[in-house]
Parts: structure tokens; C-alpha cells; sequence
């Protein structure tokens, strides 16, 4: 049977941050 | 303020992918053919932003990966990237892991190592 789905929530970053020019 | 208003652009940037409107580049991966748009795969991967942020970026339209991640563990990358929803399983979990670092997606490699590990815990 089709498994278990769980949704997990990420409240933290979830990628990368690209540098504010100098 | 429209507090949905970056669920709503990703959400349309998802529409365009999938209808290929302004995609700008075709990866390849482990053989098969993915479009995309570099502005979302920049914003979302250091590897891809070492890639395209130069002038040397601006000429690629198609990317093969050598010794890159293979499609079962990208493919979930790419649509996380556009609709900020990773689908893990444990027996894709290694390869979404193994692509993640690859592409330098720092924060997604911590959630598959917290995936692998609950579902390693009785």
C-alpha cells in the first residue's frame, strides 16, 4: 500500500544567500 | 504588504518551467533532458551560481552534469527549487542527498541527513 506521507516544516533557510554587492 | 506574494512568483515561475516559457538552459542529467530557468537555479545552488554568475555562464544553454548526480535524486531538487517542497522517501533519499551536495544546497543536505536518520530511528 501507498506509505506513510509526512510533511515536515522547515521554518529555517533553505538555500544559499547570494552576497549583497560590496 | 501580500504576505503570499513569493509562494505566488514561485508558483508561476513553476507554470513557466513546465510549459517552457524563457526556460534558458537544458540540463542534462544521467542522460535525460531537464529545462530550466538559470535565475531560479542560480538562486538556489552555489554550484550553479559558481556556474553562471560569470560572462562564461552567459553561452551555455545546455549543461551536462559528468559524474553528477543522477535523475532520481536531481529531479526532486528541481521542483523543490521551484515549489519549496522536497519529496523524500527512504529509498530516494540517498540520491536526493548525494545531488544535494553536488549542487552545494547546504540547508537541503542537513534535511536529508535529518530525513536518513528518522527513518532510521525505530
Amino acid at each position: 500500500h501507498e506509505g506513510l506521507v509526512a510533511t515536515v516544516k522547515e521554518a529555517g533557510r533553505s538555500i544559499h544567500e547570494i552576497p549583497r554587492e560590496e | 504588504e501580500f504576505t503570499r506574494h513569493s509562494s505566488d512568483v514561485l508558483g508561476n515561475l513553476n507554470e513557466l518551467r513546465l510549459r517552457g516559457i524563457l526556460t534558458d538552459v537544458t540540463l542534462l542529467v544521467g542522460g535525460q533532458p531537464l529545462r530550466a530557468h538559470k535565475a531560479v537555479l542560480i538562486a538556489c545552488s552555489g554550484f550553479f551560481y559558481s556556474i553562471f554568475r560569470g560572462r562564461a555562464g552567459v553561452g551555455v544553454d545546455v549543461l551536462s552534469l559528468p559524474g553528477g548526480p543522477e535523475a532520481g535524486g536531481f529531479a526532486p531538487l528541481l521542483d523543490f527549487m521551484y515549489t519549496s517542497r522536497l519529496r523524500l522517501s527512504p529509498a530516494t533519499a540517498p540520491a536526493v542527498l548525494a545531488a544535494a551536495t553536488y549542487l552545494q544546497m547546504d540547508h537541503v543536505v542537513q534535511a536529508c541527513h535529518r530525513f536518513i536518520q528518522a527513518s532510521y530511528e525505530p
